[in-house]
Protein backbone atom coordinates (compact mmCIF):
# COMPACT_ATOMS: atom_id res chain seq x y z
CA UNK A 1 0.00 0.00 0.00
CA UNK A 2 1.51 3.60 -0.58
CA UNK A 3 2.54 5.32 2.25
CA UNK A 4 0.64 8.98 2.46
CA UNK A 5 2.52 11.93 1.07
CA UNK A 6 2.88 13.75 4.42
CA UNK A 7 4.06 10.31 6.24
CA UNK A 8 6.40 10.26 3.55
CA UNK A 9 7.46 13.85 4.76
CA UNK A 10 8.22 12.81 7.86
CA UNK A 11 9.30 9.75 7.82
CA UNK A 12 12.27 11.41 5.42
CA UNK A 13 12.24 14.07 7.90
CA UNK A 14 13.39 11.56 10.60
CA UNK A 15 15.55 9.83 8.90
CA UNK A 16 17.91 12.99 8.43
CA UNK A 17 17.93 13.66 12.02
CA UNK A 18 18.51 9.83 12.82
CA UNK A 19 21.76 10.20 9.92
CA UNK A 20 22.87 13.48 11.18
CA UNK A 21 22.68 12.98 15.15
CA UNK A 22 22.50 8.99 16.10
CA UNK A 23 24.72 7.96 13.16
CA UNK A 24 21.60 6.53 11.01
CA UNK A 25 23.27 4.97 8.10
CA UNK A 26 23.44 6.76 4.52
CA UNK A 27 22.46 5.04 1.41
CA UNK A 28 19.86 2.17 0.33
CA UNK A 29 19.78 -0.55 2.51
CA UNK A 30 17.45 -3.83 2.33
CA UNK A 31 14.02 -3.26 3.27
CA UNK A 32 13.99 -5.29 5.87
CA UNK A 33 17.35 -4.22 7.37
CA UNK A 34 16.18 -0.53 6.88
CA UNK A 35 13.34 -0.73 8.81
CA UNK A 36 15.24 -2.97 11.31
CA UNK A 37 17.95 -0.14 11.18
CA UNK A 38 15.61 2.77 11.61
CA UNK A 39 13.89 1.49 14.35
CA UNK A 40 17.05 0.71 16.66
CA UNK A 41 18.20 4.21 16.06
CA UNK A 42 14.33 5.84 16.80
CA UNK A 43 14.79 3.88 20.35
CA UNK A 44 18.23 5.08 20.65
CA UNK A 45 16.89 8.35 20.48
CA UNK A 46 13.60 8.05 22.59
CA UNK A 47 15.70 6.94 25.57
CA UNK A 48 17.92 9.92 25.47
CA UNK A 49 15.37 12.30 25.39
CA UNK A 50 13.46 10.02 28.34
CA UNK A 51 10.43 9.26 26.14
CA UNK A 52 8.50 6.43 25.59
CA UNK A 53 10.95 3.78 24.07
CA UNK A 54 8.91 2.30 21.23
CA UNK A 55 10.52 2.27 18.30
CA UNK A 56 7.73 3.87 16.66
CA UNK A 57 7.95 7.44 14.84
CA UNK A 58 5.12 8.88 17.07
CA UNK A 59 3.71 12.34 17.50
CA UNK A 60 5.85 12.95 20.47
CA UNK A 61 9.08 11.47 19.03
CA UNK A 62 8.48 13.61 15.61
CA UNK A 63 8.03 17.16 17.62
CA UNK A 64 11.21 16.15 19.84
CA UNK A 65 12.79 16.31 16.29
CA UNK A 66 11.60 19.59 15.42
CA UNK A 67 12.97 21.25 18.88
CA UNK A 68 15.79 23.87 18.07
CA UNK A 69 19.07 22.15 19.18
CA UNK A 70 22.61 22.10 18.78
CA UNK A 71 24.30 20.64 15.57
CA UNK A 72 26.40 18.47 17.41
CA UNK A 73 25.49 14.20 17.37
CA UNK A 74 24.53 13.19 20.92
CA UNK A 75 25.97 9.97 20.74
CA UNK A 76 29.36 9.39 19.13
CA UNK A 77 32.60 11.55 18.93
CA UNK A 78 32.38 14.99 16.71
CA UNK A 79 35.66 14.10 14.81
CA UNK B 1 32.53 13.51 28.22
CA UNK B 2 33.46 11.65 24.84
CA UNK B 3 34.62 7.83 25.05
CA UNK B 4 38.11 8.84 24.65
CA UNK B 5 38.12 12.10 26.88
CA UNK B 6 39.04 14.50 24.42
CA UNK B 7 40.62 17.36 26.18
CA UNK B 8 42.77 20.29 25.31
CA UNK B 9 46.80 19.33 26.69
CA UNK B 10 46.99 22.84 28.62
CA UNK B 11 44.55 25.15 30.33
CA UNK B 12 45.47 28.97 28.99
CA UNK B 13 43.71 28.62 25.67
CA UNK B 14 42.98 31.16 23.22
CA UNK B 15 39.98 32.48 21.10
CA UNK B 16 39.25 34.72 18.45
CA UNK B 17 35.66 36.04 17.33
CA UNK B 18 36.52 36.00 13.41
CA UNK B 19 33.14 37.90 12.57
CA UNK B 20 30.16 39.36 14.18
CA UNK B 21 26.14 39.09 13.85
CA UNK B 22 24.22 42.15 12.33
CA UNK B 23 21.59 40.89 15.06
CA UNK B 24 23.39 42.40 18.08
CA UNK B 25 25.83 45.31 18.94
CA UNK B 26 29.05 44.23 18.40
CA UNK B 27 29.81 44.86 21.99
CA UNK B 28 26.98 42.76 23.13
CA UNK B 29 28.84 39.73 21.17
CA UNK B 30 31.49 40.44 22.27
CA UNK B 31 29.94 40.76 26.07
CA UNK B 32 28.19 37.36 25.51
CA UNK B 33 31.37 35.41 24.44
CA UNK B 34 33.66 36.23 27.49
CA UNK B 35 30.59 35.89 30.13
CA UNK B 36 30.09 32.25 28.19
CA UNK B 37 34.13 31.73 28.55
CA UNK B 38 33.93 32.77 32.12
CA UNK B 39 30.92 30.32 33.30
CA UNK B 40 33.82 27.52 31.99
CA UNK B 41 36.53 29.48 33.76
CA UNK B 42 34.71 29.92 37.09
CA UNK B 43 34.42 26.04 37.85
CA UNK B 44 38.00 24.76 36.31
CA UNK B 45 41.49 26.11 36.26
CA UNK B 46 40.74 27.00 32.14
CA UNK B 47 41.73 30.54 31.25
CA UNK B 48 40.62 32.19 27.65
CA UNK B 49 42.76 34.57 26.45
CA UNK B 50 41.42 36.55 22.95
CA UNK B 51 43.42 36.69 20.06
CA UNK B 52 42.78 39.37 17.65
CA UNK B 53 44.43 38.03 14.72
CA UNK B 54 46.32 34.28 13.65
CA UNK B 55 44.75 31.39 14.50
CA UNK B 56 43.66 30.71 17.69
CA UNK B 57 42.85 27.71 20.11
CA UNK B 58 38.85 27.81 19.65
CA UNK B 59 38.06 30.19 16.20
CA UNK B 60 34.37 31.89 16.66
CA UNK B 61 31.70 32.48 13.79
CA UNK B 62 28.63 33.15 12.52
CA UNK B 63 27.68 31.50 9.28
CA UNK B 64 24.75 30.41 7.42
CA UNK B 65 23.96 27.28 5.52
CA UNK B 66 26.98 25.71 4.15
CA UNK B 67 30.19 27.22 5.37
CA UNK B 68 33.15 24.71 4.28
CA UNK B 69 33.23 22.41 6.78
CA UNK B 70 30.25 19.71 5.47
CA UNK B 71 28.32 20.05 8.28
CA UNK B 72 26.00 22.86 6.33
CA UNK B 73 23.10 25.30 8.56
CA UNK B 74 19.59 24.55 7.63
CA UNK B 75 18.41 28.60 7.77
CA UNK B 76 16.17 29.69 10.86
CA UNK B 77 15.32 27.64 13.73
CA UNK B 78 16.68 23.80 13.54
CA UNK B 79 20.25 23.63 14.22
CA UNK B 80 21.38 26.61 15.73
CA UNK B 81 25.04 26.13 16.49
CA UNK B 82 27.86 23.66 16.66
CA UNK B 83 31.22 23.13 17.65
CA UNK B 84 34.36 20.50 17.46
CA UNK B 85 36.22 18.62 20.20
CA UNK B 86 39.36 19.65 21.54
CA UNK B 87 42.18 18.91 18.45
CA UNK B 88 44.13 20.68 16.33
CA UNK B 89 42.95 22.51 13.09
CA UNK B 90 39.09 22.52 12.91
CA UNK B 91 39.41 21.29 16.80
CA UNK B 92 37.56 23.85 19.19
CA UNK B 93 36.01 25.74 16.39
CA UNK B 94 32.24 27.17 17.14
CA UNK B 95 30.00 28.27 14.45
CA UNK B 96 26.68 29.82 14.97
CA UNK B 97 24.18 30.10 12.33
CA UNK B 98 23.19 33.73 10.74
CA UNK B 99 20.08 32.55 9.63
CA UNK B 100 19.06 32.29 13.49
CA UNK B 101 17.96 35.53 15.01
CA UNK B 102 20.66 36.02 17.95
CA UNK B 103 19.33 38.02 20.86
CA UNK B 104 20.99 39.18 24.39
CA UNK B 105 16.85 38.38 25.91
CA UNK B 106 14.59 35.61 25.83
CA UNK B 107 13.22 36.06 23.20
CA UNK B 108 14.69 33.81 20.11
CA UNK B 109 18.34 32.37 20.78
CA UNK B 110 20.07 34.20 23.49
CA UNK B 111 23.62 34.10 22.28
CA UNK B 112 25.58 33.45 25.77
CA UNK B 113 23.45 30.37 26.52
CA UNK B 114 24.05 29.15 22.89
CA UNK B 115 27.89 29.79 23.55
CA UNK B 116 27.74 28.46 26.58
CA UNK B 117 26.63 25.12 25.37
CA UNK B 118 28.92 25.24 22.27
CA UNK B 119 32.12 26.10 24.48
CA UNK B 120 31.07 22.95 26.72
CA UNK B 121 31.66 20.65 23.36
CA UNK B 122 34.72 22.83 22.22
CA UNK B 123 36.39 21.80 25.81
CA UNK B 124 35.11 18.11 25.25
CA UNK B 125 31.66 17.78 26.65
CA UNK B 126 29.34 15.77 24.34
CA UNK B 127 25.51 16.02 25.45
CA UNK B 128 23.53 15.16 28.62
CA UNK B 129 20.68 13.49 29.23
CA UNK B 130 19.54 15.07 32.10
CA UNK B 131 16.53 17.93 30.65
CA UNK B 132 17.87 21.38 32.67
CA UNK B 133 21.23 20.51 31.96
CA UNK B 134 23.56 22.91 29.78
CA UNK B 135 24.82 20.32 27.63
CA UNK B 136 20.98 19.18 26.57
CA UNK B 137 20.91 19.05 23.13
CA UNK B 138 18.03 20.94 22.47
CA UNK B 139 17.25 24.79 23.19
CA UNK B 140 15.66 26.35 26.32
CA UNK B 141 15.98 29.88 27.80
CA UNK B 142 16.87 30.37 31.69
CA UNK B 143 18.40 33.52 33.15
CA UNK B 144 20.90 33.20 35.90
CA UNK B 145 24.47 30.85 36.18
CA UNK B 146 23.27 28.39 33.72
CA UNK B 147 25.42 24.94 34.64
CA UNK B 148 24.08 22.51 36.47
CA UNK B 149 25.72 20.23 38.70
CA UNK B 150 25.23 17.65 35.53
CA UNK B 151 27.58 19.96 33.71
CA UNK B 152 30.36 20.58 36.49
CA UNK B 153 31.28 17.04 36.81
CA UNK B 154 31.63 16.88 33.43
CA UNK B 155 33.73 19.47 32.73
CA UNK B 156 35.30 18.70 35.87
CA UNK B 157 35.96 14.97 34.87
CA UNK B 158 38.13 16.44 32.08
CA UNK B 159 39.81 19.38 34.06
CA UNK B 160 39.37 19.07 37.46
CA UNK B 161 37.57 21.65 39.80
CA UNK B 162 39.02 25.40 39.93
CA UNK B 163 40.77 25.94 42.75
CA UNK B 164 39.72 29.71 44.05
CA UNK B 165 36.48 29.89 42.92
CA UNK B 166 33.31 28.21 44.50
CA UNK B 167 29.74 28.84 42.30
CA UNK B 168 26.35 27.19 43.42
CA UNK B 169 25.18 25.19 40.30
CA UNK B 170 21.51 25.01 39.54
CA UNK B 171 20.23 22.27 41.12
CA UNK B 172 19.24 18.86 39.39
CA UNK B 173 15.57 17.91 38.24
CA UNK B 174 13.72 16.42 39.80
CA UNK B 175 13.04 13.03 39.22
CA UNK B 176 10.00 11.58 39.23
CA UNK B 177 10.11 8.11 40.60
CA UNK B 178 11.56 9.48 43.10
CA UNK B 179 9.66 7.79 45.86
CA UNK B 180 10.14 11.10 48.37
CA UNK B 181 8.83 13.52 45.84
CA UNK B 182 6.87 16.28 46.56
CA UNK B 183 4.89 19.25 44.62
CA UNK B 184 4.76 22.67 44.65
CA UNK B 185 1.56 23.33 42.73
CA UNK B 186 -0.64 21.54 40.51
CA UNK B 187 -3.68 22.53 38.25
CA UNK B 188 -5.66 21.51 35.28
CA UNK B 189 -5.01 23.26 32.03
CA UNK B 190 -7.46 22.69 29.19
CA UNK B 191 -7.74 19.00 29.80
CA UNK B 192 -3.56 18.68 30.68
CA UNK B 193 -2.54 18.47 34.10
CA UNK B 194 0.32 20.77 34.91
CA UNK B 195 2.62 20.04 38.36
CA UNK B 196 5.22 22.33 39.45
CA UNK B 197 8.44 21.43 41.20
CA UNK B 198 11.00 23.60 41.31
CA UNK B 199 11.93 25.55 38.61
CA UNK B 200 10.51 22.65 36.55
CA UNK B 201 6.80 21.31 35.41
CA UNK B 202 5.47 18.15 34.16
CA UNK B 203 2.79 18.41 31.11
CA UNK B 204 0.47 15.42 31.59
CA UNK B 205 -1.51 15.02 28.48
CA UNK B 206 -4.28 12.54 27.98
CA UNK B 207 -2.38 11.66 24.13
CA UNK B 208 0.95 11.77 25.26
CA UNK B 209 2.13 8.07 26.78
CA UNK B 210 4.81 9.85 29.32
CA UNK B 211 4.66 13.14 31.30
CA UNK B 212 7.12 15.68 29.57
CA UNK B 213 9.15 18.14 32.27
CA UNK B 214 10.38 21.32 30.87
CA UNK B 215 11.52 24.71 32.86
CA UNK B 216 8.98 26.88 33.81
CA UNK B 217 11.13 30.10 32.50
CA UNK B 218 11.54 28.09 28.99
CA UNK B 219 7.54 28.26 28.32
CA UNK B 220 6.80 31.47 30.45
CA UNK B 221 9.94 33.54 30.87
CA UNK B 222 7.53 36.16 32.96
CA UNK B 223 6.87 33.72 36.04
CA UNK B 224 9.37 33.92 38.79
CA UNK B 225 10.91 30.56 38.73
CA UNK B 226 9.55 28.71 40.99
CA UNK B 227 5.71 28.70 41.73
CA UNK B 228 3.68 28.18 45.36
CA UNK B 229 -0.19 27.67 43.98
CA UNK B 230 -2.18 27.33 41.32
CA UNK B 231 -5.71 26.68 40.08
CA UNK B 232 -7.71 26.80 36.67
CA UNK B 233 -10.96 28.14 36.36
CA UNK B 234 -12.93 26.78 33.62
CA UNK B 235 -15.23 28.86 33.21
CA UNK B 236 -13.20 31.53 33.11
CA UNK B 237 -10.58 29.73 30.93
CA UNK B 238 -7.90 30.60 32.95
CA UNK B 239 -5.10 29.51 35.06
CA UNK B 240 -4.08 31.61 38.13
CA UNK B 241 -0.40 31.06 39.35
CA UNK B 242 0.77 31.95 42.74
CA UNK B 243 4.47 32.84 43.75
CA UNK B 244 4.90 34.81 47.11
CA UNK B 245 2.29 37.77 47.36
CA UNK B 246 1.83 38.21 43.67
CA UNK B 247 -0.24 36.01 41.30
CA UNK B 248 -0.59 35.82 37.29
CA UNK B 249 -2.45 34.47 35.37
CA UNK B 250 -2.28 32.14 31.55
CA UNK B 251 -5.12 31.96 29.24
CA UNK B 252 -4.29 28.30 27.26
CA UNK B 253 -0.60 28.57 27.24
CA UNK B 254 -0.21 32.39 26.88
CA UNK B 255 -0.02 35.22 29.49
CA UNK B 256 -2.95 37.62 30.34
CA UNK B 257 -2.11 41.05 30.35
CA UNK B 258 -2.69 43.34 33.46
CA UNK B 259 -0.41 40.91 35.81
CA UNK B 260 1.17 39.93 38.40
CA UNK B 261 -1.39 41.19 40.62
CA UNK B 262 -0.88 40.70 44.77
CA UNK B 263 -3.03 38.39 45.99
CA UNK B 264 -4.04 40.99 48.72
CA UNK B 265 -6.74 41.85 45.82
CA UNK B 266 -8.53 38.89 46.13
CA UNK B 267 -9.15 40.57 49.97
CA UNK B 268 -6.66 38.28 51.36
CA UNK B 269 -5.48 40.21 54.41
CA UNK B 270 -2.07 41.49 54.31
CA UNK B 271 -0.58 39.17 57.13
CA UNK B 272 -0.83 36.46 54.38
CA UNK B 273 2.58 36.44 52.27
CA UNK B 274 1.85 33.33 50.50
CA UNK B 275 -0.47 30.49 49.40
CA UNK B 276 0.52 26.70 50.14
CA UNK B 277 -1.97 25.94 47.52
CA UNK B 278 -5.32 26.43 45.69
CA UNK B 279 -8.30 24.80 43.82
CA UNK B 280 -11.55 25.98 41.92
CA UNK B 281 -14.91 23.67 43.02
CA UNK B 282 -16.95 24.43 39.51
CA UNK B 283 -20.19 23.23 41.15
CA UNK B 284 -19.88 25.81 43.74
CA UNK B 285 -17.91 28.38 41.79
CA UNK B 286 -15.85 28.70 44.70
CA UNK B 287 -12.09 28.35 45.07
CA UNK B 288 -10.31 27.24 48.21
CA UNK B 289 -6.74 28.91 49.26
CA UNK B 290 -4.37 27.38 51.57
CA UNK B 291 -1.75 29.41 53.75
CA UNK B 292 -0.11 26.94 56.25
CA UNK B 293 -3.24 25.23 58.75
CA UNK B 294 -5.76 27.44 57.05
CA UNK B 295 -7.82 27.97 54.00
CA UNK B 296 -9.95 30.31 52.50
CA UNK B 297 -12.86 30.70 50.33
CA UNK B 298 -13.38 33.05 47.38
CA UNK B 299 -15.95 33.16 45.28
CA UNK B 300 -15.44 33.57 41.68
CA UNK B 301 -18.98 34.59 40.69
CA UNK B 302 -19.29 37.56 43.11
CA UNK B 303 -15.12 38.17 43.24
CA UNK B 304 -15.21 38.67 46.74
CA UNK B 305 -13.70 36.74 49.95
CA UNK B 306 -16.52 34.03 51.88
CA UNK B 307 -17.10 35.67 54.69
CA UNK B 308 -16.09 32.81 58.71
CA UNK B 309 -12.87 32.23 56.83
CA UNK B 310 -10.03 31.02 57.42
CA UNK B 311 -11.08 28.06 58.92
CA UNK B 312 -8.48 24.90 59.98
CA UNK B 313 -7.57 22.66 57.36
CA UNK B 314 -7.57 19.85 59.93
CA UNK B 315 -11.04 20.38 60.98
CA UNK B 316 -13.15 20.97 57.46
CA UNK B 317 -10.89 17.99 55.80
CA UNK B 318 -10.30 15.23 58.22
CA UNK B 319 -7.72 12.85 57.95
CA UNK B 320 -5.22 15.23 55.52
CA UNK B 321 -3.31 16.54 58.11
CA UNK B 322 -2.88 19.80 58.69
CA UNK B 323 -1.07 21.56 55.69
CA UNK B 324 -1.26 20.91 51.83
CA UNK B 325 1.22 21.42 49.41
CA UNK B 326 -1.24 21.52 45.72
CA UNK B 327 -4.89 20.31 45.32
CA UNK B 328 -6.56 19.84 42.67
CA UNK B 329 -10.64 18.74 42.13
CA UNK B 330 -12.28 16.30 39.83
CA UNK B 331 -15.61 15.21 39.90
CA UNK B 332 -16.40 15.48 43.07
CA UNK B 333 -12.92 14.36 44.80
CA UNK B 334 -10.39 16.46 45.77
CA UNK B 335 -6.81 15.53 45.93
CA UNK B 336 -4.40 16.96 48.40
CA UNK B 337 -1.08 16.50 47.85
CA UNK B 338 1.54 16.79 50.91
CA UNK B 339 5.03 15.91 51.25
CA UNK B 340 5.17 12.66 49.27
CA UNK B 341 1.24 11.55 50.09
CA UNK B 342 -1.61 12.23 48.14
CA UNK B 343 -4.67 11.83 49.86
CA UNK B 344 -8.19 11.08 47.43
CA UNK B 345 -10.50 13.26 49.34
CA UNK B 346 -14.34 12.90 48.81
CA UNK B 347 -15.66 16.56 48.31
CA UNK B 348 -19.70 14.62 49.25
CA UNK B 349 -19.18 12.35 51.74
CA UNK B 350 -16.20 14.15 53.57
CA UNK B 351 -14.04 11.66 54.23
CA UNK B 352 -10.31 10.55 52.86
CA UNK B 353 -10.82 7.42 50.47
CA UNK B 354 -7.20 6.43 49.94
CA UNK B 355 -3.70 7.70 50.32
CA UNK B 356 -1.07 7.03 47.55
CA UNK B 357 2.43 8.26 46.57
CA UNK B 358 2.58 11.34 45.54
CA UNK B 359 4.21 10.48 42.02
CA UNK B 360 1.49 8.13 41.38
CA UNK B 361 0.25 10.72 39.13
CA UNK B 362 3.41 10.26 37.08
CA UNK B 363 2.85 6.78 36.46
CA UNK B 364 5.44 5.78 39.53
Amino acid sequence: VPIPGAETDKRLQAEKYLSRFYNLPAGLLGARKSSDVLQTKLKEMQAFFNLKVTGKLDAETFDTMKLPRCGVPDVGEYN
Amino acid sequence: VSPRKLKWPNNNLTFRIENFTPDMKKADVERAIRQAFNVWASVTPLTFKRLHSGIADIMISFAARDHGDFNSFDGPNGLLAHAYAPGKGIGGDTHFDEDENWTKESNDYNLFLVATHEFGHALGLEHSREAGSLMFPTYSYSPGFPLSEDDIDGIQELYGPNPNRKVKPKPDAPKKCDPMLSFDAITELRGETILFKDRFYWRIHPQMPEPELTLIRSTWPALPKEVDAAYENSDKDMVVIFSGIKMWALSGYDMVEGYPKYIHKLGLPKKVREIDAAVHIPETGKTLLFTDEQYWSYDERTSTMDVGFPRAIELDFPGIGKEVDAAVYDSGTLYFFHDYMRFEYSYRSRKVISIVRANSILNC
